[in-house]
């Protein structure tokens, strides 16, 4: 069974697609065979990993609502050790199409427990979250074991935190009471902001240990490596971004076995 | 009947709660009377105006899924011109309660056109959606006499873009023949980022004179007012951020009938 880490926080923008994208690519350079779930109806973790539209004839939306076995819907990107399951605008109506199932919130975690998974040699699972606590995020934590919550250093970012751990207790007793919590990364850290500084010292002071290490600066790179198809440790490797998540990365895997 | 205006984008985190309550101050500061509507479960631009945990004890939760009289819900703020009906967590799940109901679309829309609402004499609305295109976001669309989009100047900020024109498509179809869309405002703009560049000569091409004359800078006293429980016009009058969204309140304006 892959390490499987759920990349959540409803609060928009705050950076889970380009979490989602760059750790993997941190953990595909230390050795692992991952897999991206892009689990938002906007695609952005596919588009961002240079998967066209033609590729997305069968997506997640298949896999968690149809039931189809997890080989059909994997996509190869230009990283070899980097596989993922696409995502787009079909994913929209899944919260409403799984509703009335009796299995609504394991199906994303049965579909990743298909025998036919087994023969990629995935090591890490890494699943892209929608910006609100829906069907899908409850999917999500469900599968994973353990969720890393990217934290926005901005006046609105504190305020969901909560809501979002009141939804983790409830997935603990009802589903899965093994999730843990990865940690929360701070990211779009900008030390010239005086916001930055407020909110990591709450951040800290509220949940202590929980807050990862690595920081994630907020860094022009970052946002640019997307429109190229790349992770940012890709696009520019020397970057304050790319080395950033290369940090997170070690820092994640310090805690697993080696691949 | 007010002039209602959602903004509405399902990409997260592009400025929707900043731009409605600065574009609500700069339409208070041109002497319109406006009322807010909060539909985000997050309760961002109840939080932004200093609307309390207390104060949230009936909400547009009450409003939308139990049809409560809209006077009810109605908070001051320390604008005197300025209203608003605050939400909490409680609205996360009013897609799923309102989900069977004949009328599930009109709900917000009947709710806006209570009798009570109108002793208020208010002469705008503005309604600050979730980053989804959820039943909330269509209620908003239904009750609205106009969309304004905001845009951010990056990467995965026009992916979206087709995808919430098929749902105003699709709205104006079934429930609001008069939907006009207000247009995009280009947020987050930043000279330095070359991205900034491409995305609004991408937007100035795909959408024309959909996209406003004004754009918003990203300014660093626009995140901190929220703080402060103000408008950014409030906080700092002559920030680039507090002129732009004056600029855009009256490029709004100038398309009505005075106040
Ligand atoms: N460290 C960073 N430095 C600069 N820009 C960043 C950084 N991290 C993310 N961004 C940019 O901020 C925007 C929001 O990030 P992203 O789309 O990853 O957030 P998200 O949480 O996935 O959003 P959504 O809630 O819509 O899913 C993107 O345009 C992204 O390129
Ligand atoms: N012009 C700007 N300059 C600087 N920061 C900005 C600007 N506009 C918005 N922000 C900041 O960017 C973050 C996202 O903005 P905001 O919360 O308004 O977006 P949203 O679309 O409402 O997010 P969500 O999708 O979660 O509802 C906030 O921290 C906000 O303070
Ligand atoms: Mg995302
Ligand atoms: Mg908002």
């Amino acid at each position: 069974w892959p390490y499987t880490i759920a990349i959540a926080n409803q609060k928009g923008g705050v950076g889970k697609t380009t979490t989602a994208i760059n750790l993997a690519a941190g953990l595909c350079e230390l050795g692992y065979r991952v897999l991206i779930v892009d689990l938002d109806p906007q695609g952005n973790s596919s588009t961002g990993l240079g998967v066209s539209a033609r590729d997305r004839k069968l997506t997640s939306y298949d896999l968690v609502v149809d039931g189809v076995a997890p080989d059909t819907v994997i996509k190869e990107t230009r990283n070899p050790r980097l596989s993922i399951i696409p995502s787009n605008a079909d994913l929209a109506s899944a919260d409403l199409e799984i509703m009335s199932s009796e299995r609504r919130s394991f199906l994303l975690r049965d579909a990743l427990q298909h025998p036919r998974l087994e023969a990629f040699g995935f090591e890490c699972i890494v699943i892209d979250c929608p910006p609100s606590l829906s069907l899908l995020t409850v999917n999500a934590l469900v599968a994973s074991d353990s969720l890393l919550v990217p934290l926005q250093c901005e006046f609105f970012a504190l305020e969901g935190l909560s809501q979002l751990m009141l939804t983790v207790r409830d997935v603990r007793r009802s589903a899965n009471p093994n999730l843990r919590i990865e940690g929360i990364v701070l990211t779009m850290h900008d030390v010239r902001n005086r916001l930055t500084a407020l909110v990591e010292a709450d951040a800290r002071a509220t949940m202590g240990e929980l807050v990862m290490r690595t920081t994630i600066p907020r860094n022009v790179r970052v946002s640019e490596a997307p429109s190229y198809a790349m992770s940012v440790l890709e696009y520019e490797s020397t970057s304050k971004g790319a080395e950033a998540y290369r940090a997170l990365a070690k820092e994640i895997a310090a805690r697993r076995p080696a691949p």
